[in-house]
């Protein structure tokens, strides 16, 4: 949640609005 | 060529060796973002157009700028990810406290999100060894 | 500092998202054709008249977005092999994979091997063998290295190494400084 909030305040919510969501399951090493 | 902005400040990282942390980009960030939006804008010209006039000779362009998004989207999520890595680090390496060189290196939010990294550590430690807590930050070496 | 922990690159043709090490592979050119016009994004020709890229243009193109762009169905961009993935290099590889200076002809030979599998192609099996096989056949001089080179100047012995080898050296190299400072009672 705190990662969440802080890529959202940073750059997120300046994105496109389709753009404004990144799945933090993909900083889990595949 | 789009997303350059955005593939330097991944290089500032990796030039950046073993885990410090450079000064924030701010401005590096604010010009990929306005990339961004000027591509963004573009594809929704074209995408109208496509629909309203049937130009769908224009569905490749409007693909590579969705690809150039995604670049950008990319980088910048992977650059901001790869600075809280380096600033958790920084939590176990140098204790609760800072030192003010390494705050000057960082946003607002970056030390906002810190001080909620603190918090919930020290929740976590809080919770273990009985009524005591144990410090897992201490002790980082087995003893002789 | 060892508590630093960056985000690992994918293994084989996987990407990891928010990998620095990946987004800096897929920024590597690849030779590439479009096979379609792309309107209104000419930048390639100041000079010409209109502001398209013509179809057929060749042109480097980053791997994201030669990646991106390619579809087996709808053709907007062919991909070429680079030359170090062709079968002249293949020969040359097969023979003595140690001659070969993977930093100058990379440095992200096996990576960029790796992904070039995502581009249909019927050399993708023999290219997927000599990327594994040159792997193995540098593994053992890599690994050796790392484990004799102790407190001395290693950059005669990288220097020739892609970027994945020299991770390799890297991790032999902890592990050999990690071994010596218990040795001497220092890692307490």
């Amino acid at each position: 949640a705190n990662t969440e909030t802080y890529l959202k305040s940073v750059a997120l919510k300046h994105m496109p609005p389709n753009l404004q969501a990144v799945d933090l399951g993909k900083s889990v090493q595949k | 060529m789009f997303c350059e902005k955005a593939i330097e400040l991944i290089r500032e990282l990796q030039r950046a060796s073993d885990g410090q942390l450079p000064a924030f980009n701010e401005d590096g960030i604010r010009q990929v973002l306005e990339e961004m939006k000027a591509l963004y804008e573009q594809n929704q010209t074209d995408v109208n157009e496509a629909k309203s006039e049937g130009r769908s000779d224009l569905i490749p362009t409007i693909k590579f700028r969705h690809c150039c998004l995604l670049r950008n989207q990319r980088c910048i999520a992977a650059y901001l990810y790869d600075r809280l890595l380096r600033i958790r680090s920084l939590r176990w390496e140098y204790g609760s406290v800072l030192p003010t060189s390494i705050r000057f290196h960082m946003c607002a939010e970056e030390l906002e999100w810190f001080n909620q990294y603190k918090k919930s550590l020290a929740t976590y430690m809080r919770s273990l060894g009985g009524d005591e807590g144990l410090d897992v930050t201490q002790d980082m070496q087995p003893p002789k | 500092t060892q508590s630093y922990l960056p985000v690992p690159p994918g293994v084989g043709m996987e990407e990891n998202f928010l990998s620095l090490d990946d987004i800096l592979l897929s920024q590597e050119k690849l030779p590439t054709r479009t096979e379609c016009v792309f309107p209104r994004l000419g930048f390639v020709e100041k000079t010409s008249d209109t502001r398209d890229i013509p179809e057929g243009t060749k042109m480097e193109m980053p791997l994201w977005l030669a990646k991106g762009l390619y579809d087996n169905k709808r053709r907007l961009v062919s991909v070429e092999q680079p030359k170090i993935y062709r079968q002249g290099w293949r020969t040359v590889f097969s023979a003595d994979p140690n001659v070969v200076d993977l930093h100058k002809m990379g440095p992200y030979y096996y990576g960029l091997g790796s992904q070039l599998l995502h581009f249909d192609s019927p050399e993708n099996p023999e290219i997927a063998q000599t990327v594994l096989q040159t792997y193995i056949g540098r593994f053992r001089r890599i690994m050796d290295s790392s484990q004799n080179a102790y407190n001395e100047d290693t950059s005669a012995l990288v220097e020739r190494l892609d970027v994945l080898e020299r991770s390799l050296f890297r991790t032999g190299q902890i592990g050999l400084n990690d071994f010596q400072r218990w040795e001497k009672g220092q890692a307490s």
